[in-house]
């Protein structure tokens, strides 16, 4: 079923 | 100082039943483009963006930026109070300990005066970069939503693949498995029953249902629902209103 991703991986601070 | 009127209360009672299962203690972001909100889950898996724009307000007066710092459990008991088709008037002094809400009804013979206490709220902003999708897919919210409940009572996960030959959910779980394939279906009398897809390039990610599910609570929002996707990026789902949006992003599963 795969690892559940972190949305802070993708988008990052601004 | 904000002062703002939107001419239905239902607008508001929509986006705060929308979001507050995901979202617990948010900042209501005002300023001059209408008033914006930005928060991920506890679990950082998922994030929402908000936007009520100004064209959306009967009145609309906002100085100088102004953060409110709200509960979304509090700000909802309050808002139970509001009619649906009352006019509601949101007020914040420039430093504001509190959000005071007004809620008049149409035959102007009730006033409802609360006071909700804001909170400090030190969150952090994420930029979200622009995307080309390789797959944008339009559909009935109500039809999204039924496929992501109906799924998620067989399993956790829900495999979305786009492809030219349309949009299919698939999962595995213990009792068995089950998959939907949408075809593009645009339906010219009533665009907002009609399925689109655009498709730039094949996609195939899976993501979680419980999140998926948790977003469908938006669909009272828009009659309609965009999904956006691209490889090991994460899904877009939009409900668009008529001045305003409520965009979930879920990052997905990744490999085995």
């Amino acid at each position: 079923e795969g690892t559940q991703a972190n949305i802070t991986n993708f988008f990052t601070g601004a | 100082m904000l002062e703002a009127r939107l001419e239905q209360s239902s607008v508001l009672k929509k986006v705060v039943d929308a979001i507050k299962d995901l979202v617990q203690d948010c900042n209501f972001d005002c300023n001059d483009s209408g008033i914006q909100l930005q928060a991920m889950d506890n679990s950082h898996v998922a994030l929402v963006a908000m936007h009520l724009k100004t064209e959306g307000f009967a009145l609309y007066r906002c100085d100088r930026n102004i953060a409110l710092g709200i509960n979304l459990v509090s700000l909802q008991k309050v808002l139970r109070a509001a009619q649906n088709e009352d006019v509601m008037t949101l007020k914040a002094e420039d430093s504001p300990d509190a959000l005071s809400l007004v809620f008049e009804n149409s035959e102007n013979d009730r006033i409802s005066e609360y006071d909700l206490k804001l909170m400090d709220i030190d969150q952090e902003h994420l930029g979200i970069p622009e995307t080309e999708y390789g797959a944008t897919v339009k559909m009935p919210s109500a039809e999204f939503q039924r496929i992501c409940r109906d799924l998620s009572l067989l399993s956790e996960s829900v495999a979305i693949e786009a492809t030219k030959e349309g949009i299919k959910f698939s999962c595995t779980g213990d009792i068995g498995k089950g998959a939907v394939t949408l075809r593009q279906n645009p339906n010219v009398e009533k665009p907002e029953l009609g399925t689109t897809i655009e498709l730039q390039e094949p996609v195939a990610l899976t993501f979680s249902l419980k999140y998926l599910v948790n977003f469908c609570k938006a669909s009272g929002l828009s009659n309609t629902v965009t999904i956006s996707l691209s490889n090991e990026v994460p899904l877009l789902i939009e409900y668009e209103m008529e001045h305003g949006y409520v965009r979930f992003y879920l990052a997905p599963k990744i490999g085995d």
